[in-house]
């Protein structure tokens, strides 16, 4: 059975790609076999492992009914495929927004995939109609979160809205878990962030954060993710044990 | 004659809204009379300077008619008063996309604004119609940059993006300048995009560069500026820095 996780916030720059390649990297080399969607037309999940879209991407797939099949690359690490984006991508939100299926365009794409123990979809910073596709098609959502004031602020509309979508459009729709991100234990605001998103939502978030590590921030430079780029670093580390996170909380289901 | 300067790049994160709430408070504390306009529906703006919408947001003032006077507010900087927004935005972007004149809605409404030297408008993380209206009623852009590489990465695309504007909805449309934001001297990163990006764009990247600064990312859980939050921080000084630099460029026109 087939995972399906979209990897959403509406809150710009607060490591929804970072987590999707890396967590779609980390569950590989676990010997997971994982494909990355790329949904956001700034395409740095496409660029962050240096791939070049061939003969299709997600554009294709979804506006001009191209095979999944012909718009997966592999990525340096072996078990890990992605589908690319491209920047025509952004004037598909106005061209879906006009049809009947407009909510489930991907849902249908996805249901084509076979033979991955993971789908993990990259979202563009924004609560639009592709965030929505992605939703729609997912099993479950992961949240990256910011320890910062105006990430955690943005929370609360952001599950308002996820509890929309799950009752329109997918009943199935679960919180997979709250990842706080750019955690810095020598900042009290990190700190503060923290206890209070862990005394609100509880064992809804992660209990792996992921700290602020500049090895995140170099790895896109070099078109790799970090596990390929520096194994030893704690931001590596960090995705590694959250891969390991998110397979075991699968078992439970 | 009213500066009207939106602050735009579709990549999420990189600073427009601490620019925007800061450039505009330092703008007020030397002299100017300021109106921020938030143009984002996660309303960063609006909460960064504690303000709560009365009569009405920025969404009533586009699609309802209201008068922009009516939604006016004061902050706690004198000089500087916001228009708010409000979550409802999200949808007014599909709601605009069927109207006719969907580019320059805001261009109108902006219109009406009396007796202040400076408009700055907040934009959301989209190269949507929002943005877009945001670029065609302003007579300048500033586009912070995350010194990282995927905030580099994007600029080329919002380049092209902002020509295309320029040559089919607004002539004056000027690039005011890319400011350098989260700086950090100690990382290799920071100044390897620091000398990448000057090199490129030259004269058209602010002498102020805006270093990574906790004061900056403290300030909005106070609700405050920066300069009202924290004045001897460096993140203060340094926007101080740029709105002279802002208002000494203005100058020359
Ligand atoms: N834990 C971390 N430590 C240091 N830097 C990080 C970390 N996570 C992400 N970054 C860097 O912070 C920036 C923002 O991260 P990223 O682009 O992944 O966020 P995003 O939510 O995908 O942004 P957008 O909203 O634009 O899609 C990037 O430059 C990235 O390299
Ligand atoms: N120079 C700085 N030093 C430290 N923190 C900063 C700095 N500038 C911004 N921040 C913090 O980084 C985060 C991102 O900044 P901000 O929200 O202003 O970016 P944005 O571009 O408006 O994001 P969005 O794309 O979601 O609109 C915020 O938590 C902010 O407080
Ligand atoms: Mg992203
Ligand atoms: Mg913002």
């Amino acid at each position: 059975m087939t995972r399906i996780i979209a990897i959403a916030n509406q809150k710009g720059g607060v490591g929804k790609t970072t987590s999707a390649i890396n967590i779609s990297a980390a569950l590989a080399t676990i010997g997971q076999s994982v494909l990355l969607i790329d949904l956001d037309p700034q395409a740095n999940a496409t660029s962050g492992v240096s791939v070049e879209p061939q003969d299709a991407t997600i554009y294709e797939c979804l506006m001009e009914g191209k095979l999944i099949e012909s718009a997966i690359l592999p990525t340096c690490i072996h078990g890990n495929n992605i589908i690319p984006s491209k920047g025509d991508l952004v004037g598909a939100e106005i061209e879906i927004s006009n049809m009947v299926d407009r909510e489930t365009i991907l849902k249908t794409v996805v249901g084509e995939i076979q033979g991955y123990d993971f789908v993990i979809i990259d979202c563009p910073p924004a609560f639009g109609l592709l965030t929505i596709n992605a939703l729609v098609a997912a099993s479950a959502l992961i949240v990256p979160v910011q320890c910062e004031y105006y990430a955690m602020e943005g929370l609360g509309r952001l599950m308002g809205n996820v509890d929309r979508i799950r009752d329109s459009f997918n009943s199935a729709l679960d919180l997979q878990g709250i990842v706080l991100t750019m955690y810095d234990s020598r900042i009290n605001l990190s700190r503060q962030v923290e206890s209070e998103i862990r005394g609100f939502f509880k064992e809804k978030v992660f209990q792996t954060v992921i700290p602020r590590n500049v090895a995140l921030a170099e790895a896109p430079s070099h078109g790799k993710p970090v596990m390929s780029y520096n194994a030893a670093s704690s931001g590596a580390k960090a995705y590694l044990d959250l891969a390991k996170e998110i397979l075991a909380n699968g078992k439970e289901s």
